[in-house]
């Protein structure tokens, strides 16, 4: 048996919104930990991994691991008519070929609940070894969608290069070139406003733009998206989820043969 | 132009 309640329902709509583009169908898993997914792109070029600790729900039930495959594409359907305010609950009983999603408006006048098809998949899961990364970018994720969106108008791939200067966003195509550079900017007073820089080594990698343009949809998650390079190893792209977890992105690089 | 690898280049199957 498995009842999880999320206060901010909203939460969970978010996070549909910002991996269903990238992957079609995947397994949730589902423990003492927590509700979490890890699946790559059709290509195998990117992976997300995602994590709503149990500690974030106002009531977490999950009596034994379980892993759930759902298409992501009916999972965020489903999710688009909860409304914003509404507190979501998931319930699934042992062995069920189904998944319900509760719906409760925050006065409790209006309850839904959709019960979905659960699907068989075979995905294997991926070790992530830990890294020390040569920089760390953390800026505001707005910032950083509207530099992707950018330059995915110009080229179709972005050389990312983190010198003491700040970090370079870097592209060309059929019409020209465009090169953007952010600063270190400790704001005080506004720190989601902030872009820091942590650097061991300059560092510089190349990768399609399409992929970093997918992650961007995360956005509505987090102020602040923290941006992890070394050489010749997959980008890290994270967006912290307040209180819960987060949204990781790895891509993996283009490099010169 | 520089090949895109993918991520199980990098990262192992469990």
């Amino acid at each position: 048996m498995l009842e999880l309640r999320l206060v901010q329902g909203s939460i969970l709509k978010k996070v549909l919104e910002a991996i269903k583009d990238l992957v079609n169908d995947a397994n949730f898993d589902c423990s003492a930990t927590g509700f979490s997914l890890q699946a790559m792109d059709s290509s195998h070029v990117a992976l997300v991994a995602l994590l709503l600790r149990s500690e974030g729900f106002e009531h977490y039930r999950c009596d034994r691991n379980l892993s759930m495959g759902m298409s992501l594409t009916n999972m965020a359907k489903m999710l688009k008519c909860a409304g914003n305010d509404d507190i979501v609950t998931i319930k699934a009983d042992d062995g069920s070929d189904t998944i319900t999603f509760m719906f409760e408006s925050p006065t409790q006048d209006k309850i839904a609940d959709f019960e979905m098809k659960l699907m068989d998949i075979d995905s294997e899961h991926l070790g992530i070894p830990e890294a020390e990364y040569e920089a760390i970018v953390r800026m505001p994720s707005s910032e950083f969608a509207r530099i992707c969106k950018d330059l995915g108008t110009i080229g179709d791939t972005v050389v990312i290069s983190v010198t003491k200067e700040g970090v370079k966003f870097s592209t060309r195509g059929d019409i020209g070139t465009a090169n953007i550079v952010c600063r270190q900017n400790t704001s005080i007073d506004k720190p989601e406003e902030a872009t820091i820089i942590e650097m061991q080594e300059p560092v510089t990698l190349t990768f399609a733009l399409r992929y970093m343009n997918s992650f961007a949809k995360a956005t509505p998650l987090a102020t602040q998206v923290t941006i992890s390079l070394s050489s010749e190893l997959p980008v890290v792209v994270e967006y912290k989820i307040a209180e819960m977890g987060y949204v990781r992105y790895y891509l993996a690089p283009k490099i010169e043969e | 132009g520089p090949k895109q690898y993918t991520i199980t280049r990098f990262f192992s199957k469990l």
